[in-house]
């Protein structure tokens, strides 16, 4: 552990306390994309298969059990709840993500470091992670302006992976043998993915606005 | 091999 991956992991952490924070007290999911809270739900259920198998530490698994329940309880309450569902923008949150759950799956049998069900499956969590906060951008530039809580749960959902880049980097130096070309390249498509997004937020931070 | 240091991630 590092501290990159430390701030990382927090960061994410972060995120997933702010959006719950958003939706259980204020019971709204308004500029909240529902697909991209299924895709991550996904992400977590093909990542942490390994939770009962293979003990790493109790902050792992610690870590993954609070990323599973949050994010399927966040699907939960956005798709069953009714206050919080008569809050979700179903008429504009309409990208097709099954489509891009399919290429995902193609792309980590192609591409993978071990041809086994496990390794596959998470491969494949990290090709989908990479590309799943796509809903979730695309209903933002619909709804245009979002509160301050939706944008700082985009913003923290971006930075967590950044801040793993900087780990991996630490670790690909301090660590012989440390390369995973396959989590590193996902990794930073993923990140840069939300590149149009920092600068807006920023811009917002500059000027004091709202995001726009 | 990768399980002994890319599964420690989250």
């Amino acid at each position: 552990m590092n501290i990159f991956r430390l701030a990382g992991d927090m960061t994410h952490l972060a995120s997933v306390l702010v959006l719950l924070l958003k939706i259980h007290t204020i019971k709204s999911c308004a500029g909240v994309s529902l697909r991209t809270q299924e895709l991550y739900a996904i992400v977590f259920a093909t990542r942490y298969l390994d939770i009962f198998t293979s003990f790493v530490s109790v902050y792992n698994t610690f870590m993954k059990l609070v990323f599973l329940g949050s994010s399927f309880s966040i699907v939960w309450y956005m798709r069953y709840h009714k206050a919080v569902h008569r809050t979700y923008d179903r008429e504009q949150d309409t990208f097709r993500h099954w489509f891009l759950v399919l290429p995902c799956l193609v792309l980590a049998l192609l591409i993978h470091e071990k041809f086994t069900f496990l390794e596959v499956l998470w491969t494949f969590s990290l090709y989908l992670e990479a590309v799943a906060i796509l809903p979730q951008l695309v209903l933002l530039q619909r709804t245009r302006n979002i509160d301050n809580l939706t944008g700082q749960y985009i913003f923290l959902l971006g930075g967590y992976r950044g801040l793993y880049i900087l780990n991996w980097i630490y670790r690909y130096f301090t660590e012989p043998h440390f390369v995973h070309w396959i989590t590193w390249i996902a990794g930073l498509v993923q990140t840069l993915l939300y590149a149009d997004f920092f600068y807006y937020y920023f811009l917002r931070f500059i000027g004091g606005r709202g995001v726009e | 091999s990768s399980l002994s240091n890319s599964k420690d991630e989250l």
